[in-house]
């Protein structure tokens, strides 16, 4: 019996020696599935008691094993979860300091919580910068004749010139890559709107008519002296002017930009190339290099190129203020028969007005007033606006109303002109842009038959197509 | 006429159609290399040329005058608010340009078709003084015997008018150019 006892002490012992076999092999046992102790088990520090109530019997050895095994992973999932046992001991051991350990859990989960929360706004504020909609308004586009033009227009506005800048450029340009239908020596009208402010500004630089010409000269000789149809350009005043009101980047720079469009060369276009040739055929004397470009053939324009130079180092007042430029086109123009003088240029103003305004299916609709015909333009809206025209009605149907429609309105367009010289032309712009006067035209209209005779007067409208 | 349509990030429409009147203008270039424009054409004086209608007293020449013009660069904003569409239209092509912005504001703001689609759909221009109605390539042979049978005296011609738009609804903006353009181009800015 004594003999038993020694035994089962050294195997105690041995079973705390840390480098025996049956220290690394034991595991720890369940707490639940301990018979409860008569008496307290000493171990380290209370930690043996975690570590290893040891089987002294082999066969319970090997159950216990796989047993054990299994435990070992519920003993994982249990460990997750502070074992009551744990908190038992704890709070055995502590006393007082037991209350404390609580609380301190408390603060550790009020505080993990936060963080937690903390971070995952975080996170979302970064994706919302980054995927979300832009906070800052980014997008732009430009549309313009020419491709190469619409990618200098880019390059103005990402290299943060405003809309302005960008439209006096790309309209320079076209100046130079089609000769053709625009540029320093012909003229416009611009039409500005700022959407937050919803204020429109029309820049009207249209040619108009030197101070010496009179109707009889043009009625007798306008297809032998093509000077006398020559009006004062008015292309440099307005772009001026608009860059004066809406500008961002320097002028001299904003120039910058379309003369090196003329001096590094660009693709010729179809279109140049197919007017080069002239209605007829014939190539026209004027053209660079005397002949008509090939389309894709790359083409440089120096001489435009010094020209917008010195009109970004200068301003409008070396094309208009009697320098050489306006020699130059004084020059030409009397030498082909014309009239123009150096006064006409030095006299010639842009008009800064305001663009007539119709509303039109919950839209403004803005376009410039005469003596453009922006108000024949309203008054034809304005008379469809009230056929209700939607997707169930025919589209044949709807063709033919747009068809007498446009009638009544090119007809009303050929009785305007510029209103500083006549009066009148306001009252007929009002006309126009009245919904009654629209109703009472589309009254006039026959939904299945056109008008045999015009409804209205026409006059002769400019149509030789630009 | 040329033109440029620009929505730019500084949440402004600029619209410009600028013009030399004919292809080339008056034919007469400086040594400079400026090409000088035939707007004197644009007024109206009588005995122009045969069949022409009666002349316009309201666009007859004078001195300082300027001339009836159909360059209609135009603007589109929604009436009340901030909110929807705006377009920004221009064409070219005289009055066959204001029957073109007509029909693409019929399309866009009666039909509710996108900006490519309305630009792209056939157009027609009732020429007053031969009293033909234009249609362009677009046109069907059923639309043109549908207005024959009204009483138009119907022609078929190859172009009438390029009309470029550009469109912005709320953030997403679009520059689009008329399909019948060969060399015009539209681009935005990401």
């Amino acid at each position: 019996m004594a003999a038993e006892n020694e035994a089962s002490q050294e195997s105690a012992l041995g079973a705390y020696s840390p480098v025996d076999y049956m220290s690394i092999t034991s595991f720890p046992r369940l707490p639940e599935d301990e018979p409860t102790p008569a008496a307290p088990l000493r171990g380290r520090k209370g930690e043996e008691s975690l570590i290893n109530p040891v089987k002294t019997d082999s066969s319970s050895y090997l159950i216990g094993k796989t047993d054990l095994r299994t435990r070992s992973w519920k003993y994982k999932l249990e460990s997750s979860k502070p074992s009551p046992s744990f908190e038992t001991c704890r709070r055995q051991d502590s006393g007082v300091g037991a209350e404390c350990s609580c609380r301190q859990d408390g603060l550790t989960v009020i505080v993990t919580a936060c963080l937690t929360f903390a971070t995952g706004v975080t996170v979302a504020l970064i994706m919302q910068i980054y995927f979300g909609d832009p906070q800052i308004f980014h997008q732009g586009a430009v549309v313009t004749d020419a491709a190469r033009c619409t990618s200098l227009g880019i390059e103005v506005l990402s290299k943060q010139g405003s809309s302005v800048d960008a439209a006096v450029a790309a309209s320079l340009c076209l100046g130079i890559v089609a000769p053709h239908s625009s540029g320093l020596g012909g003229g416009g009208v611009m039409l500005v709107h700022d959407i937050r402010r919803n204020k429109s500004h029309l820049i009207d630089f249209r040619e108009s008519a030197p101070g010496a010409l009179r109707e009889e000269a043009l009625q007798r000789s306008w297809e032998t002296k093509p000077g006398l149809l020559v009006g004062v350009p008015g292309m440099v005043k307005g772009l001026h002017e608009a860059h004066q009101l809406y500008g961002r980047l320097p002028w001299s720079q904003v120039l910058a930009f379309a003369a090196a469009v003329a001096q590094d060369g660009f693709n010729v276009t179809h279109d140049l190339g197919q007017w080069g040739l002239g209605v007829e055929g014939k190539p026209k004397p004027f053209l660079p290099m005397g002949h008509p470009p090939l389309p894709g053939s790359l083409l440089r324009r120096p001489d435009l190129a010094a020209v917008l130079e010195v009109l970004g180092t200068y301003g409008p007042a070396a094309f208009y203020a009697g320098g050489n430029l306006t020699l130059e086109m004084v020059a030409e123009a009397q030498h082909a028969g014309g009239v123009i003088t150096e006064e006409d240029f030095s006299n010639y103003s842009a008009l800064l007005e305001k663009p007539v305004c119709g509303v039109y299916r919950g839209h403004l609709v803005l376009s410039p007033r005469p003596p453009h015909t922006g108000p024949a333009l309203i008054s034809a809206l304005n008379i469809l606006e009230g056929f209700n025209l939607t997707s169930l009605v025919s589209r044949e149907q709807a063709l033919h109303w747009v068809a007498e429609t446009l009638k009544i309105a090119l007809a009303l367009a050929s009785r305007l002109g510029d209103p500083i010289y006549d009066s009148t032309i306001t009252e007929s712009m009002d006309d126009m842009l009245s919904k009654v006067e629209a109703a009472y035209f589309r009254g006039q209209i026959n939904d299945s038959q056109t008008a045999p005779v015009p409804l209205l007067p026409i006059y002769e409208l400019n149509g030789a197509p630009t | 006429a040329a033109q440029v349509l620009i929505m730019g990030p500084d949440d402004f429409i600029v619209a410009m159609v600028s013009s030399l009147n004919r292809p080339f203008g008056s034919g007469l270039i400086t040594p400079s290399g400026i090409l000088l424009n035939s707007q004197m054409l644009d007024f109206s004086w009588p005995n122009r040329t045969a069949n022409h209608p009666a002349p316009s007293l309201e666009n007859s020449v004078q001195p300082g005058k300027r001339p009836l013009s159909f360059l209609l660069p135009t603007v589109v904003r929604p009436a009340e608010g901030l909110c929807g569409t705006y377009l920004a239209l221009g064409a070219n092509g005289a009055a066959r340009g204001l029957s073109g912005l007509t029909q693409v504001l019929l399309n866009v703001l009666t039909l509710n078709r996108n900006l490519s689609d309305s630009l792209a759909r056939g157009r027609l221009h009732p020429d007053l003084q031969t009293n033909l109605l234009q249609v362009d390539s677009e046109f069907t042979e059923e639309e043109i015997e549908f207005l024959e049978a009204r009483g138009h005296h119907v022609e078929k011609v190859d172009v009438l008018s390029w009309v470029h738009g550009s469109r912005r609804t709320n953030n997403f903006i679009i520059g689009v150019k008329d399909p019948r353009s060969p060399d015009a181009a539209g681009a935005t800015i990401l």
